[in-house]
């Protein structure tokens, strides 16, 4: 079981540092540290992230919109371990600025060669990226319906 | 394993029954705060077998049946059935749709169902086992998730690694 | 000091309700409830809130954006009691839809008559609506500078 | 009272100096993530005397120092200068502009001032006392406030009522 996670946790590791990468930039690092590596199955997991050249202490000393970046690059990173067959994404795009929402989608697009993905947002440039879109409303008040959207006509 | 469609009928604001296709790769959710877009995620993580009353953001398992309104009565009973498609024979079973449901009634009876026919919840979670399918899978994201990693709250980061390695 | 305290629960209230109203609807009814009203100053305090013909048993019930308007209504009723000179609200707009974007800029114009409002947002709603904007920029990695901006050239 | 200007140096991302000054009833602060908008607002509330490392983000108070980039080196210490106009007598001073300002060195010295006069936190908290104005005011809000009133976490809703009554 033990090298079945440190083996696990290899991959995840080199996946968070891949997709970091492409959520930052290519000369931004990032890792994961098992803080203590005698007791892998144990040991709480350290993440380091270091965006364009910034040297935080800590990822709490990053910004709102860095934090989700990271903790993105991480989930993603547990996704590409054993891809789900579906991956639903509950406004995560909220703290992202517009170049970033773009590196956000850009991923997704790639991802959804293997697996259906599905995000409720709020944001024009995400409605824009995806397939297909369904709308949701309250017509009858407290009473939810839904139904298929044409994004032209959102605007 | 493809996504098929989702039925939702009397859970939270969905008083009538409502049909999701998921045809496509990314289907985007849109609508205003409060229409009922993250009732539809509940929706999904319900079916799969969510026990935990605060994830579903509801006091107690009832509340998820739909309430009522001043021109319409609560419903007395809570359904949502989630359909698949078995292409990639990832499923360990010989129909080619799989359709799970789940049906809660405002006594408290509970039923959850494989193709129609009555089964328990653990022949749904065995049936998605090694699949990454379940309702606190790490591929079911929220902006509360995103903020449990970066303190580690409970523990969590390990949690998400068990659950993946 | 136990009716002082009693006495600006009651305007607190009030305000509360008002604000809420603004933010959702008229029809619309919310409360702040003494749990524990014999022993006010050590009472929890209760949220009530009921949006557009809704029924949540508890404020847990909500959406998202429902939950962000209801704690701004209360915030904006305790800024009522005893107006500070500014107001900062970082990113709070984040989970709003763009008709509740354009009520929450509304009644911060109404309170800017009195106090100064900062608003750091990534809205484009929200951006036409102040009076004047500061751009932060990183263009040396690593190093924040400010810029006055038009808002003309941000779109 | 009226917010005049508010100037950074060596404090967290600002390494050289910057000012912004606040001459409009509503004034929009933007740009790009990272790029340091949340800082101008920890900035504020340092100068104001928050003493609490966790609410400025930072592990401890020589983090709030500019810790240096690849291409530049790590400033000696962190100054943050806001002025108001104290046009409506609300201070009970009788400057018409005022001036506090707070330093600290990468030794933990730390000093705060009052129109450049070295003075005592307490001074500058007795200043502000009664006009709303303080580190944790209820007039400083983030989404991590707004969670932690709908949470009513650590008695926030009970602390919030106790400030502003
Ligand atoms: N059992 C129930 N019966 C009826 N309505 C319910 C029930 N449970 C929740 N609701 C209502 O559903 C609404 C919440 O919907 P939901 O969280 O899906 O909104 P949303 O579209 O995600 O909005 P946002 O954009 O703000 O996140 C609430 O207003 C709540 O009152
Ligand atoms: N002491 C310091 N020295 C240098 N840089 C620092 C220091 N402390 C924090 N930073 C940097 O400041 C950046 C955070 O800035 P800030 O939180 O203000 O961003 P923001 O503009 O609010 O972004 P967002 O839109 O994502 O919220 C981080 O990248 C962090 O590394
Ligand atoms: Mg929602
Ligand atoms: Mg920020």
């Amino acid at each position: 079981a033990k090298t079945q996670f440190l083996d696990a946790f290899m991959k995840v590791k080199e996946n968070f540092q891949n997709v970091f990468r492409s959520l930052f930039t290519a000369d931004d690092t990032c890792d994961l540290v098992l803080l203590d590596p005698e007791n892998p199955l144990e040991s709480d997991i350290d993440i380091i992230a270091k965006p364009k050249g910034k040297r935080p202490q800590t990822i709490n000393q990053l910004s709102g919109g860095e934090k989700t970046l990271t903790a993105i690059s991480l989930l993603f990173a547990l996704y590409l371990l054993k891809p789900a067959p579906f991956c639903i994404l509950d406004e995560v795009d909220a703290p992202l600025d517009d170049a970033n929402i773009h590196k956000y989608n850009d991923i997704i697009k790639q991802f959804a060669k293997d697996s259906q993905f599905i995000l409720v947002t709020h944001n024009k440039q995400t409605m824009s990226s995806v397939d297909s879109i369904y709308g949701v409303t309250m017509q009858e008040q407290g009473v939810s319906k839904v139904v298929p959207v044409n994004f032209s006509s959102l605007n | 394993m493809r996504l098929v469609s989702l039925e939702i009928k009397g859970f939270k604001s969905f008083a009538e029954k409502t049909t999701i296709n998921f045809n496509d790769s990314v289907t985007g959710v849109v609508g205003p705060n409060g229409s009922g877009k993250s009732n539809v995620v509940d929706a999904i993580r319900w079916v799969l077998g969510e026990q935990k009353t605060t994830v579903l953001r509801s006091e107690k398992m009832e509340n998820v049946i739909f309430n009522g309104t001043k021109n319409r009565k609560a419903s007395a009973l809570a359904e949502v059935y989630l359909t698949f498609e078995n292409n990639k024979n990832l499923l360990p079973t010989e129909y080619h749709t799989v359709t799970i449901s789940r049906h809660y009634y405002r006594n408290g009876e509970s039923e959850y169902k494989l193709n129609n026919v009555t089964c328990r919840l653990k022949d749904i979670t065995g049936l998605f086992l090694d699949t990454g399918i379940s309702s606190d899978s790490y591929a079911i994201i929220e902006l509360g998730m995103v903020n449990d990693i970066l303190n580690d709250k409970d523990n969590s980061r390990r949690k998400l690694f068990e659950q993946s390695a």
